[in-house]
C-alpha cells in the first residue's frame, strides 16, 4: 500500500 | 498596460495544453523579467511553474506588475482559434478585468480579437528551493511519454530507481509487472536523441502515473525532458520553452506503508 504526500509537506507557503 | 507579442505563437497553444488539464484556474504573473505561472493541481499533489522571459518576446510591456486570474480551459479554447503560424498578441489594461487575444495570420489577413473575463483567484504560492538533485536524466521526450504511457497499462504507480547501469521504471498491477531500463546513450549523431544520466547517489521514488501522464502533455514544446530526483524531494520535470524558458512540474512522491 503506498501513501501519497504532499507538496506543501516538502515546500513552504511563501 | 501590459502586452505581449509572440511571432511563434504555436507555443503559447502548446503551453496552454500542457497545463489546461493540471489546473483549472490559475493566475499569470507578468512583470518586466517575463510572463509566469506557478500553481498547484486541486490535491495539491503537483505543480507546474511556468516561466517565459521578457527578452523572448518580439515585443514585451509591462508598466507595471499585474496579475491576471485566468480559467486556463476557457483560455486553451481561446488559443485554440489561432492558427499554428499566427502571431499572438495578449494584452490588458490597467484596472481593466480583461484581457484581449489578438491573433494575426502570417500575411496579416485575417485579424482575430478574443475577450475574456479574468478572474479573481487568491494565490498560493510555495516556496521551491533551488535544490542539488541526487540524480538527474534527461532523456528524448517522446520517449519519455512512451514510457509512462505503457507503464499506466499495467499499473497506477511507477517506481523510478537510478542506478549506475541507468534508469529503470517499474510498474506493476492486477495483470502483471513491468520493468523498463533506459542505459545511458551518448552516443548519438543527434543530441536530442541522447540520454544522460547524471547521478551523484543511486536514488528509488515512487510516483503515481496519471499525474507523470498529465506532465507529458508539455511534449510537443521539447525534444528533450530533464528528470531531477532527490531522495526526500519531489521530482522535477522540465520541459525547455524554445528560447524563452520552460516549464517545470513538481510531483510529491509517495511511500510504501
Amino acid at each position: 500500500y503506498t501513501l501519497q504526500l504532499h507538496l506543501p509537506e516538502f515546500f513552504v507557503w511563501k | 498596460m501590459f502586452e505581449l507579442r509572440l511571432v511563434q505563437g504555436s507555443l503559447l497553444k502548446k503551453v496552454l495544453e500542457s497545463i489546461k488539464d493540471l489546473v483549472n484556474d490559475a493566475n499569470f504573473d507578468c512583470s518586466s523579467t517575463g510572463f509566469s505561472l506557478q500553481a498547484m493541481d486541486s490535491s495539491h499533489v503537483a505543480l507546474v511553474a511556468l516561466l517565459l522571459r521578457s527578452e523572448g518576446f518580439e515585443h514585451y510591456r509591462c508598466d507595471r506588475n499585474l496579475t491576471m486570474g485566468m480559467n486556463l480551459a476557457n483560455m486553451a479554447k481561446m488559443l485554440k482559434c489561432a492558427g499554428n503560424d499566427d502571431i499572438i498578441t495578449i494584452k490588458a489594461d490597467d484596472g481593466t478585468d480583461t484581457v484581449t487575444f489578438m491573433f494575426e495570420s502570417p500575411s496579416q489577413d485575417k485579424i482575430s480579437d478574443f475577450e475574456m473575463k479574468l478572474m479573481d483567484i487568491d494565490s498560493e504560492h510555495l516556496g521551491i528551493p533551488e535544490a542539488e538533485y541526487e540524480a538527474i536524466i534527461r532523456m528524448p521526450s517522446a520517449e519519455f511519454a512512451r514510457i509512462c504511457r505503457d507503464l499506466s497499462s499495467i499499473g497506477d504507480t511507477v517506481v523510478i530507481s537510478v542506478t549506475k547501469e541507468g534508469v529503470r521504471f517499474s510498474a506493476r498491477g492486477d495483470i502483471g509487472a513491468a520493468n523498463i531500463v533506459c542505459r545511458q546513450n551518448a552516443t548519438v549523431d543527434k543530441p536530442e536523441d541522447a540520454t544522460i544520466i547524471e547521478m551523484q547517489e543511486p536514488v528509488t521514488l515512487t510516483f503515481a502515473l496519471r499525474y507523470m501522464n498529465s506532465f507529458t502533455k508539455a511534449t510537443p514544446l521539447a525534444e528533450q525532458v530533464t528528470i531531477s530526483m532527490s531522495s526526500d524531494l519531489p521530482v522535477v520535470v522540465e520541459y525547455k520553452v524554445a528560447g524563452m524558458g520552460y516549464i517545470r512540474y513538481y510531483l510529491a512522491p509517495k511511500i510504501e506503508e
